[in-house]
């Protein structure tokens, strides 16, 4: 469902240019349960932003859903995300002017879905991410983790086919990372939907079937091959 | 150097009242290497502003250095807290528009030390949390991981006598993460610097000479007493 050509990326800004894709290729089967992992700054947050549709600066070829991302038009790729892609950022991007309800009802709000069934979503979906109680809430009344997981509700509850996740659990404890994790694993089995993860947590790369170890813009290990 | 009693703290926002603290008594020793683990939402950065005196809106007992804070006024309070603390954000909150060297030098320059010593502590320490060379960058052209080291840089170059993090590592791989604990660690053991860690990493836990447990607002546990 995501495939990548000899994927290069480089950041310039004045005089600095830093590298931080240096041709990465890889094929990503509908399905999967695939971790990224790699040392801090290897490109994990780089890649998701590209194969994702978010960052269209890059050199190499991406496909998505057998659609060549470059040659498609700015407003095709954005009306695919929304409706096929939900995105975890490392740094949540909650919004801060709207209630935790708001944030996740969001992307619903864009698909023309009716009042109740989006309101009916939200409480389900705030439920299993333990947040049950918190739909009044705004962003800056949370702590680091329940943030996170408003992020990581919002990613879900449109029930997309691809969930692209950077560091979902990095402000949880272990247990309630675990529990959102069996949550997200429960999802990809009963309805295929396809998670890669961008991760430091060692329970996500263990319950993966798959890991892409980066190093320094390559890739070091694909134990899929 | 840090005692507490029965402290308290709620946050109130229109109707909604949040019970973060329902009574922390918990003593601190000068040297100590002390993790506060805990679920989220359980109270860990709540606890961490209180006692670093960023946060003056509780109920009950806190002595810092001998000093009840309540008591000293708020510039007595912001000058012990600039001269003898270094704190590290949950979210690091590097200033956007100052490069990283400006964002690590800036406590130094309000305790007006030459500018010779300050840019050669700036590059020791940043080279010392492994970001050689990334001294003229801004924080939004840097990745997660090497955010969060900029502010552990931030917090630890002015020498403090006590360094309170947040989750210093939730971003980092592990072997980053544990050359920064490694690096802590010396600083604890050579110049006696009382570190207090929230972290939901278990090798910071491991690590640590206490662990204080909150749960709910309430120490769970401490393996001190
Ligand atoms: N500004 C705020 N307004 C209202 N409630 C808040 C605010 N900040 C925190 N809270 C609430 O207080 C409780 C404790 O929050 P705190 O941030 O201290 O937890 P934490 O242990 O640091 O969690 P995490 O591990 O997720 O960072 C949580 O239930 C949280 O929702
Ligand atoms: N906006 C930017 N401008 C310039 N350089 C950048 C920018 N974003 C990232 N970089 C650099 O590109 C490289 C890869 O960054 P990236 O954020 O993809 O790493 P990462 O694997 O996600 O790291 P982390 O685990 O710390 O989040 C890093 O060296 C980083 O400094
Ligand atoms: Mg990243
Ligand atoms: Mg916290």
């Amino acid at each position: 469902v995501i495939q990548t050509k000899n994927l290069k990326k480089s950041y310039v800004s004045g005089e600095i240019e830093t590298i931080a894709l240096k041709g990465v290729s890889v094929d990503i089967k509908r399905g999967e349960f695939t971790a990224i992992a790699g040392p801090s700054g290897s490109g994990k947050t780089t890649f998701l932003n590209i194969i994702s549709g978010l960052d269209s600066q890059f050199q190499g070829e991406v496909t998505l859903a057998g659609k060549n991302i470059t040659k498609i038009s700015k407003s095709e790729l954005s009306d695919f995300r929304r409706d096929h892609i939900g995105f975890v950022f490392q740094s949540y991007n909650l919004i801060p002017v709207l209630t935790v309800e708001e944030n996740v009802e969001y992307i619903m709000l864009l698909q023309n879905i009716k009042k109740e069934e989006r309101k009916e979503r939200v409480i389900s979906i705030l439920n299993e991410v333990g947040l049950k109680g918190f739909e009044k809430r705004f962003p800056s009344q949370l702590s680091g983790g329940q943030q996170q997981r408003v992020a990581v509700a919002r990613a879900i509850v449109s029930n997309p086919d691809i969930i692209l996740a950077d560091e979902p659990t990095a402000n949880l404890d272990s247990k309630t990372g675990e529990s959102l994790l069996e949550m997200m694993g429960m999802l990809n089995v009963e309805k295929n939907i396809t998670f890669i993860f961008s991760t430091h947590d060692e329970k996500i790369m263990r319950k993966s079937k798959r890991m892409i170890v980066l190093k320094d813009g390559e890739i070091f290990q694909d134990n899929n091959q």
